[in-house]
């Protein structure tokens, strides 16, 4: 089974 | 003051097209570089970022640094009133809490303007670092978007594989399997018909396709689109917006438990 990824967890935010 | 004057408003409309449905409000940075936009989807899992440099606008008047909050649908709704050849031109005031749009009929017949409210939105801006990529894929938007839609009706996810046989979208769902492979191709008539692969090394991603299905409503702006990959990171689906910029989307892969 697979997991939706977050954009969050691979940009930081600035 | 802000004054943007695009000859080709047309494109414009096909950015809004395919913008609107994975974001509803976001800002627009306008600065001396151009007209920019980044933003992610309510559920943080795509995120888009537009440019248009300033130089692509027959005029560009930009006094200082504006973020101008618009729901896209609603933006997307005035532009749809523009005529495909029309010229836009986008106005506002410094601490304006409205956007004017213009459009102009080619032949200067027919002249509207069209005023939308602005709003204040708390957008988050992301740094996107510079990323070396396993594999970059050029191919055709027009086959890219068939493959996502033909992929979808079989399963809600597809697995890009880029090895040296070339680029393989697969899917599974209830009905069964589906792969298609996109071999390296620059013996073609015209160049935007070509497939080009670079692949420093193999790479295997798995993606929700109704994202990918969303990004391909670009498709209308370029008739190429780059798909850049490595693993663990969003993949980038990329479509030049005429000679002025860029649309790119990332889409976060789907992480296996």
């Amino acid at each position: 089974d697979s997991k939706q990824g977050n954009i969050l967890s691979f940009f930081k935010r600035v | 003051m802000l004054e943007l004057r695009l000859v080709q408003g047309g494109l414009l409309k096909k950015v809004l097209d395919s913008l609107k449905d994975l974001v509803n409000d976001a800002n627009f940075d306008c600065s001396a570089t151009g007209f920019s936009l980044q933003a992610m989807d309510s559920s943080h899992v795509a995120l888009v970022a537009l440019l248009l440099r300033s130089e692509g606008f027959e005029h560009y008047r930009c006094d200082r640094n504006l973020s101008l909050g618009m729901n896209l649908s609603n933006m997307a709704k005035m532009l749809k009133c523009a005529g495909n050849d029309d010229i836009v031109t986008i106005k506002a005031d410094d601490a304006a809490d409205s956007v004017t749009f213009m459009f102009e009929s080619p032949n200067q017949d027919k002249i509207a303007d069209f005023d939308m409210k602005l709003m204040d939105i708390d957008s988050e801006h992301l740094g996107i670092p510079e990323a070396e990529f396993q594999a970059i894929v050029r191919m055709p938007s027009a086959e890219f978007a068939r493959i996502c839609k033909d992929l979808s009706t079989i399963g809600d996810t597809v697995v890009i594989s880029v090895t040296k046989e070339g680029v393989k979208f697969s899917t599974r769902g209830d009905i069964g399997t589906a792969n298609i492979v996109c071999r390296h191709n620059t013996s073609v008539d015209k160049p935007e018909e070509a497939t080009i692969i670079e692949m420093e090394e193999t790479v295997s991603l798995t993606f929700a396709l109704r994202y990918m299905n969303s990004f391909t409503k670009a498709t209308p702006l370029a008739n190429q689109v780059t798909i850049s990959l490595s693993s663990d990171l969003p993949v980038v689906v990329e479509y030049k917006v005429a000679e002025m910029g860029h649309i790119r989307f990332y889409l976060a892969p789907k992480i296996e438990e």
